[in-house]
């Protein structure tokens, strides 16, 4: 079982873009895969057409230990991929949480009893390094980075990987950063070329090879509910995931 | 004087391109323009230049009332455009204060002496609805949301207009949301055509009729640590910017 966190605090990176696609292409590669939604925005539940507003039991629940994970799991139009939905009740748990003693611990708690049911488990998190990132950075054992091809997505990435180190060091010593993945690349331009070269020569072989492009079939996607492979399979955002999945998979032969 | 949050909870929808561009070009208008930095990311510092990893005084001080607002100012390389920079020790005001009594009132009781002293102040947000953006919508008079004119920027809006509303109601009276501004429009698809067309329909004449069209430039733009009129004085990104900042001064006759 692989346990992989999408985060960064920069907004609009493509964090919920690519847990969506890579996970579903995960899925088209027969694995099994969990979809965790931790974003108070709920972007990756309605993503799948559920009417986040009406949800019955979501993470928040979970949080609160007023429901067992396996209680709020909803199946996808993906064979083999399912989804722990979340909403805009998520947001309060911060504050709620915040002078708990275990308050860090809860997430690894609440699904490590169902953890080993699935191949790999991707949870999308919300662009800020709060109390839920850190939840999620204490249960998984991969941290994959989505990082946008511009300059000020650059900025972040310095205080983002001293919080995963920080994590590491006293609450989840397996802990890795194990892969950075350029996106919304725009070929067009110099700049993403440039962003691009910057990071490789910081992070080296973490950089995934696979970049995936700007390609407006991934901002219309989330209309259809559907991920891109169902959406628009011959598109470059398809290929490009696609892509992902398989050197994401071949990873594991270096655990 | 004229206070303004700019202020959306999804990622990546040029809160801060905005903030910093119409900043300018207020400015250039002969207008006072104060710009806060109420982001932990402190991009809107970082992008003036200020190293922001070793300020030695910030907004996190202000809101822990150990210096006065006026203490942490900087002039930027603009005349008449004043910065009150943050860097990530922000992050820690949302647990810190998390049981004061006026925790939402801090930023108004802190600025409020030295808010005459300008004809426009900005409030550049993070991307959540937490304790930071409650302060900003407590303090501000108005509300401008940058929205990408994407699918997935349209969810999160019902929830920030309905966050907007209890705001008014149970701490500041004066607020109301008076400006959308469409950013990162990109003509060659019709997506944005139609998520602008959407947006419009349901706020009619909140929504600006100047867009900001999706332009490389604003993208390089923080690397010259310059405004996009600065850096880029005959691109459409200062274009879109300068019509924006008269449209918005013209609304001053309504006020
Ligand atoms: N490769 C791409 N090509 C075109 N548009 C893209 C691509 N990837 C993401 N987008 C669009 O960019 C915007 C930001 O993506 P997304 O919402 O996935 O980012 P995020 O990091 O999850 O944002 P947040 O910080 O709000 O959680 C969305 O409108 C999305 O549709
Ligand atoms: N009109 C535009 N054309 C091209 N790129 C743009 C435009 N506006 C913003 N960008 C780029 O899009 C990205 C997001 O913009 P920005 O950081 O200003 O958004 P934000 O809402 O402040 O993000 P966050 O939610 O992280 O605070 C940045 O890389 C920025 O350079
Ligand atoms: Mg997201
Ligand atoms: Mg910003």
């Amino acid at each position: 079982m692989r346990s992989i966190a999408l985060t960064n605090q920069k907004g609009g990176v493509a964090k919920t873009t690519t847990t969506v696609n890579l996970g579903a292409c995960l899925s088209d590669m027969g694995k099994k895969v969990l979809l965790v939604d931790l974003d108070p925005q709920g972007n990756m539940s309605s993503w799948f057409g559920l009417d986040i507003h009406s949800l019955e039991k979501s993470m928040y629940n979970v949080f609160l230990e007023e429901v067992y994970f396996e209680e709020i799991l909803k199946d996808t139009c993906v064979e083999n991929l399912t989804l722990a939905p979340s909403n805009v009740a998520l947001a309060g748990v911060e504050r709620i949480l915040a002078n708990e003693k275990e308050r860090d611990l809860i997430l690894r708690k609440r699904i490590s009893p169902v953890a080993n049911n699935y191949d790999y488990i991707l949870l999308d998190c919300p662009p800020s390094l709060g109390l839920i990132t850190v939840n999620a950075l204490t249960f998984v054992k991969e941290v994959f980075i989505p990082l946008e091809t511009k300059v000020l997505a650059l900025n972040g990435l310095v205080t983002l990987v001293n919080t995963v180190q920080v994590v590491k060091e006293r609450l989840n010593h397996k802990l890795e950063v194990t892969g950075i993945i350029a996106c919304r690349f725009d070929s067009r331009t110099n700049l993403s070329n440039e962003v691009y070269k910057q990071v490789k020569d910081r992070f080296h072989e973490k950089v995934f090879n696979t970049i995936i492009r700007e390609n407006v079939r991934l901002a219309e996607c989330p209309i259809s509910a559907k991920p891109i492979t169902l959406y628009a399979p011959e598109s470059s955002g398809a290929k490009d995931y696609i892509e992902l999945a398989k050197e994401v998979v071949e990873l594991e032969k270096n655990m």
